[in-house]
C-alpha cells in the first residue's frame, strides 16, 4: 500500500463490500468464506502488524458509522433533561463483528489458535482506551458494548464438548476485560460490568475447564472492587456509584446462588479490597457455603459446634494468604515468633509495622495497611489450627490422654498471645481492623470459623478494658443489623456471646448505655432466636 | 442498614440457576430473547 | 467511632486524589449512556433456508409462541403431535425450535441414534441390557420409500441392538 491514507481507503472499500454481503443474509456461507479467502490472499490475515492496522481501521469505520448524527434537542423548559441517549445504528457494528467471528472461526494461525482473537481484542482495547482518553465525558460506550455482546454470543458456545477452545476464547475476553477495567477506562464501567456478568460469559468462564477460569474471574471482580473502594468508604453515594454498587450486589447474588464455592474460595482476596464500611456486600461473600453442605440452624438450643464433621476441615483459600506478609518481609519473623516466643521482640514494634507511611495513608483512607493486617491475622490463625490438629493427631495416635474436642488453649497460647497483644496495644482504629480481620473468617462450618470464633470470644472474656469488649460487640453487631444474608459463623458466635454466662454479656454497662441500644440488642438477640 | 436484597429482582430461592436469565446488573427484569441453547453437531 | 463508618470518614477527605475525581466524572458521564436492553438483543435472525414469496396475508415472521418452551411441553405424545416434534427437529435445524423439539422427544423417551440419525423408542422392555448396549424391539421414526410413494412414518424394528456409544 502506497501510504497510510491509501491503506485506509482500501480498507473502507473492503468494509463496504462486506457490509453489502451482510445486507443480503440469504447469501450462503460460501460468499462469506470466499471473501475471507480474498483477505488472506491480500495478506491481511497473517497475524502481523498489517493485520493489526487492518482491524484497527475496520473497528474505527464500524464505530464511526454506528453513531447517528446528534439530534439537536432544544432545551425543554427550565430543567434541561439530560440529552437523550444518542441513537446507535447497529448494522455496521453487527457486520464487523460477524466478519471477526467468521475470521476467527475459519482462519487458523497454527497451534495457538486463539492468537488472532487475542490480536483483534488487543486492537479493540487500544481503540477504546484511546477513544475514551480523547473524548472524555463525550465518550460513547454503547457501540463498543454492542461489539462485545455480539462476539460473546457468536464466539462462546456452551458446547462442553469443545471445552478447550471455549476456554481459550473465554480467557481471551477475560484478559481484554482486565485491560479495559474501570480504573483504566472509567467511562466504560457500566458496559464493562454488564459484559463481565453476561450470561454468555460469567457462567461459562466459571463452569469450563474444571474451575481453571476462576482466577480470571476473581481478577475481574477485584478490578471492580478496587475501582469502587474509594467511593464506598463513605456512606453517602452519588447516583452513578450507587447504581454500580447495586449492580455489583446483583452479580454477587447470582454468584452466591449459582457459584457459592467460587465466593468461598476467594473470600480472603475480596475482603482486602472491600472497605470495612461495605458490611452488607462483604456479608454476601462471607455467607457463601458449599452447595453440598447443610448448615444447622444457629439458634438450635445446645448446638454442639465441635461435633460437626465439617468443623475440623480447613476451608480452601485460593489466594496466597501470606503474600502481604512476604511483601513486608514479615513472614519469617512471624514464623520465628510462633516457634520461639520466649525473649522475642517481635511484638514490641508490631503495631508500627502495620501502619502505612503517611502519604499512602491519605490515599488508602486509613492509617493501617489493611491487607497486611488481614494477612497477619489469617496466617497466624492457620498456623495455630494446623498446630492444634497436629497435636490432636499425635495425641490420638499415642492415645495417652483423652483430649476434649474443645479448643485446648495451652496449645495455641502463642497465637492467642499475639492476638491479645494486638487487641490490647492497638488504638481504636487498629483494633477495629484486627477484629474485622478475625470476624471475616466467621463463615460456614470449617476449622477457621471454629478457631476464630473461639479467639474472638476468648479475647472478649480475657479483656481487661471494657472498651475492648464494646468494640468486639460492635464488630459483630454491625454485621448483624444490616439486611440479610448473615454468615453462619457470625450468628453462632454472637449467640454464644449473649447466651453463655461465662461472658456475662448482659451485665456489661455498654449493653444498657441508652434505651435504643438496649432495644437494639434485644431485637438482634430475638432475631438470633 | 444495606438494601433488602430480595428487592433486586432476583429469585434467590429459585431451584434453577439464576445466571440463565440474568438480564443485566441494572435491571430487575429477567433476560429477554432466546436463552442460551446448544445443539449437538450430530443433530444437523 | 469504634466501628466502620466513623474511622474511615477521617481518612477520606485527604484522599480525593485527582484520579478519583476524574474517575467519578467519567462514571457520571457513563451513567447517562448506560447500555440499553436493545443493545444486547440479538436481531431475530431467523433466516428461512429457502425463502418463498407468500401472500402478504400469510404471517411473514415466526409466531413468538414457537420460541416458548411451554408451547413444546404441551405438545402431546400422540402420533400427530410427535410428528410435529419430528418436523421441527428435521426441518428447522440449528434453531431454538429444534432444540426444544429434541428436548421434548427425550422427555417422551425417544433416544437419538448418532449413527443412523434416527430417534428410537423402546417398544417393550429390552431383552438384554449391558453396560455397552441394549437389545430389543424398538419403534423408530423413519423416512420411508415404498412403491406407493414415500413419507415419514413410525416403524418397528425387532431384535435391534442399540449401542450406547451411539446414544446422543
Amino acid at each position: 500500500f502506497a501510504s497510510a491514507a491509501d491503506f485506509q481507503d482500501k480498507v473502507a472499500v473492503l468494509f463496504s463490500e462486506w457490509c453489502q454481503i451482510c445486507d443480503h443474509p440469504a447469501m450462503g456461507d460460501s460468499v462469506y468464506s470466499h471473501y475471507i479467502v480474498q483477505l488472506q490472499q491480500n495478506g491481511l490475515l497473517k497475524g502481523d502488524d498489517v493485520t493489526d492496522r487492518f482491524f484497527f481501521s475496520l473497528t474505527e469505520l464500524a464505530i464511526a458509522h454506528s453513531i447517528v448524527p446528534e439530534q439537536t434537542i432544544a432545551p425543554t423548559g427550565l430543567s434541561q433533561q439530560p440529552s437523550p441517549q444518542q441513537q446507535i445504528s447497529y448494522f455496521s457494528i453487527d457486520s464487523y463483528s460477524k466478519l471477526v467471528a467468521s475470521v476467527v472461526k475459519s482462519v487458523d494461525l497454527g497451534p495457538n489458535k486463539g492468537s488472532l482473537l487475542h490480536k483483534i481484542l488487543a486492537v479493540t482495547a487500544r481503540i477504546i482506551q484511546k477513544d475514551a482518553e480523547e473524548k472524555k465525558v463525550s465518550f460513547n460506550p454503547r457501540p463498543y458494548f454492542r461489539l462485545f455482546i455480539n462476539w460473546l454470543n457468536e464466539l462462546t458456545t456452551s458446547d462442553l464438548h469443545h471445552d478447550g477452545t471455549n476456554f481459550q476464547v473465554l480467557t481471551a475476553f477475560a484478559n481484554a476485560f482486565h485491560i479495559l477495567q474501570p480504573l483504566r477506562v472509567p467511562a466504560w464501567s457500566f458496559a464493562w460490568l454488564e459484559l463481565v456478568s453476561h450470561r454468555c460469559f460469567m457462567p461459562k468462564l466459571l463452569m469450563c475447564n474444571l474451575q481453571k477460569g476462576w482466577p480470571f474471574f476473581q481478577r475481574l471482580l477485584v478490578d471492580l472492587f478496587k475501582f469502587m473502594e474509594p467511593y464506598l468508604r463513605n456512606a453517602e453515594l452519588g447516583q452513578p456509584i450507587l447504581l454500580l454498587y447495586k449492580g455489583t450486589l446483583r452479580v454477587l447474588l447470582v454468584l452466591l446462588h449459582d457459584f457459592p464455592e467460587f465466593l468461598c474460595d476467594y473470600h480472603f482476596s475480596f475482603c482486602d479490597v472491600i472497605p470495612p464500611s461495605c458490611i452488607q456486600m462483604r456479608n454476601v461473600i462471607l455467607s457463601a457455603f458449599p452447595r453440598n453442605m447443610r448448615l444447622p440452624d444457629p439458634s438450635t438450643p445446645n448446638l454442639k459446634i465441635d461435633l460437626l464433621a465439617e468443623i475440623s476441615i480447613a476451608p480452601r483459600i485460593m489466594t496466597d494468604v501470606d503474600g502481604a506478609l512476604k511483601a513486608k518481609q514479615m513472614k519469617a519473623q512471624v514464623d520465628e515468633y510462633l516457634k520461639r516466643p520466649e525473649g522475642s521482640l517481635f511484638l514490641t514494634d508490631l503495631k508500627q509495622k502495620l501502619l502505612l507511611p503517611q502519604n499512602e495513608a491519605n490515599v488508602a483512607g486509613t492509617r493501617y495497611n489493611v491487607p497486611l493486617v488481614n494477612s497477619l491475622v489469617l496466617y497466624v490463625g492457620m498456623q495455630a489450627v494446623q498446630q492444634l490438629q497436629q497435636n490432636k493427631a499425635n495425641a490420638s495416635a499415642s492415645a495417652q490422654i483423652n483430649q476434649s474436642p474443645q479448643m485446648d488453649i495451652f496449645q495455641i497460647e502463642t497465637a492467642t498471645e499475639l492476638f491479645r497483644n494486638l487487641v490490647m496495644t492497638m488504638d481504636t482504629e487498629g483494633r477495629y481492623l484486627i477484629l474485622n480481620a478475625i470476624a471475616n473468617q466467621l463463615r460456614y462450618p470449617n476449622s477457621h470459623t471454629h478457631y476464630f470464633s473461639f479467639i474472638i470470644l476468648y479475647l472478649f472474656a480475657e479483656a481487661t478494658q471494657e472498651i475492648v469488649q464494646e468494640q468486639i460487640t460492635r464488630v459483630l453487631l454491625e454485621r448483624l443489623i444490616v439486611n440479610r444474608p448473615h454468615p453462619w459463623g457470625l450468628l453462632i458466635t454472637f449467640i454464644e456471646l449473649i447466651k453463655n454466662p461465662r461472658y456475662s454479656f448482659w451485665t456489661r454497662s455498654f449493653t444498657h448505655c441508652a434505651p435504643e441500644i438496649e432495644k437494639l440488642f434485644e431485637s438482634v438477640a430475638r432475631s438470633c432466636g | 442498614l444495606g438494601i433488602d436484597l430480595t428487592t433486586l429482582g432476583l429469585n434467590l430461592n429459585s431451584p434453577d440457576n439464576l445466571y440463565k436469565t440474568f438480564g443485566s446488573p441494572w435491571s430487575n427484569e429477567p433476560a429477554k430473547g432466546d436463552p442460551d441453547f446448544h445443539i449437538p453437531s450430530c443433530y444437523f | 467511632d469504634l466501628g466502620a463508618i466513623g474511622d474511615n470518614l477521617t481518612g477520606t477527605s485527604a484522599s480525593s486524589g485527582h484520579d478519583q475525581l476524574y474517575n467519578l466524572q467519567m462514571l457520571e458521564a457513563a451513567f447517562h449512556k448506560l447500555p440499553q436492553p436493545k443493545d444486547s438483543e440479538r436481531a431475530k435472525n431467523y433466516v428461512p433456508r429457502h425463502p418463498a414469496v407468500t401472500p402478504a396475508s400469510y404471517p411473514q415472521i415466526q409466531a413468538p409462541i414457537v420460541s416458548n418452551p411451554t408451547f413444546w411441553e404441551r405438545i402431546g405424545s400422540d402420533t400427530l403431535a410427535t410428528d410435529m416434534l419430528f418436523f421441527a427437529f428435521y426441518y428447522q435445524q440449528n434453531t431454538y425450535q429444534q432444540y426444544l423439539a429434541a428436548k421434548e422427544l427425550k422427555k417422551q423417551s425417544w433416544r437419538f441414534h448418532r449413527r443412523y440419525n434416527t430417534w428410537f423408542q423402546r417398544h417393550v422392555e429390552p431383552q438384554v441390557t449391558t453396560d455397552e448396549y441394549e437389545r430389543g424391539s424398538y419403534v423408530y421414526f423413519d423416512f420411508h420409500v415404498t412403491d406407493d410413494g414415500s413419507g415419514w412414518c413410525q416403524r418397528i424394528k425387532n431384535d435391534f441392538t442399540f449401542e450406547y456409544n451411539y446414544l446422543e
